[in-house]
């Protein structure tokens, strides 16, 4: 249907790992 | 059950077990079916999960079966906010943020770990507007509800007797606070508030912890500490 699910569960996986704050 | 069949149900006015059942289900519901059925509970089923969660808040002196209810529900919030759809509700609604940060409450960790998480991510979303912002106002406005300190709840959330989780999740929180801020000045601001408020004592504490994700969170503060230093 088009609309991307897991969208919470990928971003607190990248807060926990520290991936989020990475400086682009 | 159809997402309907959920809403009449949370609107039927049931209680205590019955509710928290209802909302057990609702969950496993909200995080199994296709986004087409969290579609269907949509802004009518979001809007009664916050009226629920508000009510339970204001309740005085409340049964200890209150906080798990109120656990359940954000529970729930996050499997409805797993996707797009259900996050752009979640921002839209009037009050969903704030009731998020009024979870975040140190006296029932369990359920602050989960709602500090959740806040995280709302903290770092991409889109238009600053969503980071809105989170930050919200902390403000509890604060100000309970005449105390902004970033309180999150400093009593990593005091010593407190559980690693739970540590972590603040020490998360912390960061997702402070690093989104576009400005230099205001990221410095905001550290220093947390510093000033007792993170400065608390911080060695922590490090002698030693456990990786607690680490990783306490290594992203340094190191951004240290480049915003470098760069002031």
């Amino acid at each position: 249907e088009g609309e991307a699910t897991g969208v919470m569960d990928s971003l607190m996986e990248a807060l926990q790992s520290g991936a989020a704050f990475r400086r682009k | 059950r159809s997402a309907l069949i959920y809403i009449q149900e949370l609107k039927s006015g049931v209680r205590d077990t019955q509710l928290l059942n209802c909302l057990e289900s609702l969950r496993v519901s909200l995080n199994n079916n296709p986004v087409s059925w969290v579609q269907n509970f949509g802004t009518e089923g979001l809007a009664t999960l916050l009226n629920i969660l508000k009510g339970l808040q204001d309740e005085l002196d409340p049964p200890s079966v209150n906080y798990k209810i109120q656990h359940e529900i954000i529970r729930c919030l996050k499997a409805f906010m797993n996707n797009t759809y259900g996050i752009k509700m979640m921002l839209d609604s009037e009050d969903g943020i704030l009731l998020l940060v009024k979870a975040a409450d140190p006296s029932v960790p369990a359920m602050m770990i989960d709602a500090a998480k959740l806040l995280s991510a709302i903290c770092i979303l991409q889109g238009p507007e600053n969503i980071h912002e809105k989170v930050l106002e919200a902390v403000t406005e509890r604060a100000e509800q309970k005449d105390c300190e902004r970033f309180r709840p999150l400093l009593d959330g990593l005091k010593v007797e407190q559980s690693i989780p739970l540590k972590v999740a603040c020490m998360q929180f912390v960061n997702a606070l402070i690093i989104p801020a576009d400005e230099l000045d205001f990221r410095i601001h905001l550290r220093s508030e947390f510093m000033r408020l007792g993170l400065s004592r608390i911080l060695p504490e922590l490090r002698k912890i030693g456990t990786e994700e607690l680490n990783v969170q306490l290594s992203v503060f340094d190191e951004h500490a240290e480049e915003d230093s470098d760069d002031l």
